[in-house]
């Protein structure tokens, strides 16, 4: 962006483009540059390549965690359980396997839950990625009620001792009332069998995805609480801007990027990276 | 709507008698406002925006019209106009048989789209049968298989360990065994970027050399919406869009961005994950989500 350009209005209109083009949003670009202007109007930032540093700092510090807003973490639980939730398509099944695969390495034991009865071929699917990963793999052995099998996997877990459990769930778009409530049926489900269940709950967001992602983060968090993110497909020319607003306003923290279709295409969410990706 | 997001501007442009530079320009910041919010890429915004303006500058007011109100209907009209006009069909004329070819980027629909289409023709009395070239994806072949089951459309076996060009030879093959007059065809979501996916869909249009080769997308698809649907279109080709998971909140700029940069028709939408959640593309109810 602008390497040789001058300070000038075309710049800041340049510079508006790249931000809008992530996805970043109308109202942060419009109050970053706005900014941006006052800055350089007031002469603290002189040159282009100032301007971008500036700028890259301000997103890398809004993009990060505060790790005192965190909630205490309870990511030393034995057992941990994870419940994994996302719109259609977002990723969730495959980033469960590559955590899965995470966990293996670590010397974890993990069992995966097919949470999703209702999507075609949607526990085979997870059922592959558990004899990838080499863990514990539990599904519906009749029925469609995901409480019932999330039922069935905390009972699993407990009783086969192991460290961490993960479940799936099916796809649902956030403005679904009805799935929200099945959704929420799950938790109950979870936390009434094991008290503090699920310990995490990661929403997974489609960097593809536009505006929308704002909504779908604020709803799945009002509907059952989001502790963390992931965002996935960044191996695509998206940027996935949108997480900044989601950051900044939500105070949800990203914790992985899915960079791939493969076992280990998971990567720690690293802003400097990311900020730098929306400025190549 | 746009008409109030109008509101204020339409009190200023009270009483004209000619739309000016300045008084479109006026409306015109929010139309810019209405699609960016809507996801349309910014690149397609300021197209749509210089064209309308110039077909508003000049224009006298119509007595009885508020000249606010003459720009929103513009806007609007101009808007159903880029999405296509009207609503477009598939392409099966003619005797004897069709193929139809799914594409699109990862999870965006395809393989539930390709089931809700095969639905959708054998209630028009056609005879389809389904294939699933994804030979990537974990239990794709199964999704596939268990939606024919349910619509009661029959799909071709095919396991991992072939290849996308051996399944389209067999499929065609199969086609003429089976009497069928549509072969759809599934294949695996994939980066415009990736070349060797990107040759391997090549290579499949090859063989297959289907009458229909159906980009599907994700409607709630942001910015990037113009780079995918670009690079599929150029590398590919398309004969038709479909623009799934319109059943949710969704503005849809994307509809806009993809029509505008490949001028392929959008032929349907997806309204939920029922094989029945399927409709023809309306330019004109598409439009009035799009300007919120
Ligand atoms: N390129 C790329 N593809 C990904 C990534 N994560 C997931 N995918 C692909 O996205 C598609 C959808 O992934 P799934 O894991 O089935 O998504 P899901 O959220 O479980 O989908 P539903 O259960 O149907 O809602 C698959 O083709 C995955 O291989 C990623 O980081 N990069
Ligand atoms: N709500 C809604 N969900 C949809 C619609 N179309 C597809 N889906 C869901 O979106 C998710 C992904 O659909 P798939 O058909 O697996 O997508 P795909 O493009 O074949 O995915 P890959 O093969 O991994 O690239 C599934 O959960 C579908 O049920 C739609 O119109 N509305
Ligand atoms: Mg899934
Ligand atoms: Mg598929």
């Amino acid at each position: 962006v602008g390497a040789h350009a001058k300070l000038d209005d075309s710049f800041m209109d340049e510079l508006e483009e790249v931000l809008l083009s992530a996805d970043v949003g109308l109202d942060l670009t419009t109050r970053i540059i706005e900014n941006l202007r006052a800055d350089v109007k007031a002469n603290l930032l002189k040159t282009v390549p100032e301007v971008i540093e500036f700028i890259k700092k301000e997103l890398e510090k809004t993009v990060t965690f505060d790790e005192e807003e965190k909630q205490p973490s309870t990511k030393n639980s034995k057992p941990l359980v994870v419940l994994v939730i996302g719109v259609n398509g977002a990723g969730k099944t495959t980033t469960i396997g590559k955590l899965s695969f995470k966990l293996k390495k670590r010397g974890k034991s993990v069992l995966l839950a097919a949470g999703d009865t209702f999507r075609a071929a949607a526990a085979d699917q997870l059922e592959t990625w558990a004899e990838r990963s080499e863990a514990d793999f539990i599904r519906s052995n009749s029925g469609s009620d995901p409480s019932a099998v999330v039922f069935d996997a905390v009972k699993l877990t407990v009783s086969r001792g192991h460290d961490v459990m993960i479940a799936d769930t099916a796809g649902r778009l956030h403005s679904k009332v009805n799935l929200m409530e099945e959704l929420k049926k799950i938790k109950r489900i979870m936390s009434r069998e094991l008290p503090g269940a699920p310990h995490e709950t990661l929403l997974v967001l489609d960097s593809t995805t536009g505006q929308n992602a704002v909504s779908q983060a604020k709803i799945f968090n009002e509907s059952i609480g989001v502790t963390g993110i992931v965002l996935t497909k960044l191996d695509g020319t998206a940027k996935g801007g949108v997480v900044i607003n989601i950051v900044d306003t939500l105070k949800l923290p990203v914790q992985f990027i899915g960079i791939g279709e493969k076992i280990d295409d998971l990567r720690p969410f690293n802003p400097k990276e990311f900020v730098a990706a929306i400025f190549e | 709507g746009l008409s109030q997001r109008f509101e204020g501007v339409v009190k200023r442009l009270q009483g004209l008698h000619k739309l000016t530079e300045e008084n479109v320009s006026d409306a015109m910041r929010e139309v810019r406002i209405a699609l960016l919010e809507a996801d349309v890429n910014i690149s397609v915004v300021k197209d749509f925006i210089a064209n309308v303006k110039s077909l508003a500058l000049g224009m006298e007011t119509i007595p009885g019209v508020q000249p606010g109100q003459q720009i929103v209907k513009i806007v609007h009209e101009n808007l159903i106009q880029v999405l296509g006009g009207d609503t477009a069909n598939l392409n099966l004329t003619g005797r004897g048989s069709t193929v139809i070819l799914m594409t699109g980027l990862q999870g965006s629909g395809k393989t539930t789209t390709t089931a809700k289409l095969a639905a959708m023709l054998k209630k028009q009395g056609y005879r389809p049968l389904m294939v699933s070239a994804d030979v990537y994806r974990p239990a794709a072949i199964e999704q596939l298989g268990v939606l024919g089951e349910q619509i009661d459309v029959p799909t071709i076996k095919t396991t991992t360990d072939m290849n996308p060009e051996e399944i389209g030879r067999a499929a065609l093959e199969e086609m003429t065994q089976l009497n069928a007059n549509v072969l759809l065809v599934d294949t695996a979501g994939r980066l415009a970027i990736d070349e060797q996916m990107m040759n391997e869909l090549s290579k499949l249009k090859d063989i297959l050399q289907p009458k229909e080769i159906l980009f599907v997308a994700d409607s709630m698809t942001g910015q990037d919406a113009v780079n995918t649907a670009r690079a599929f279109n150029e590398q590919i080709g398309m004969t038709g869009v479909i623009l799934t998971k319109m059943d949710g909140d969704i503005r849809g700029g994307a509809a806009l961005s993809i029509k505008k940069v490949t001028g392929t028709p959008i032929k349907f939408i997806g309204v939920g994950e029922k094989t029945s959640q399927f409709e023809q593309f309306h330019p004109d109810r598409i439009a009035g989500r799009i300007l919120g």
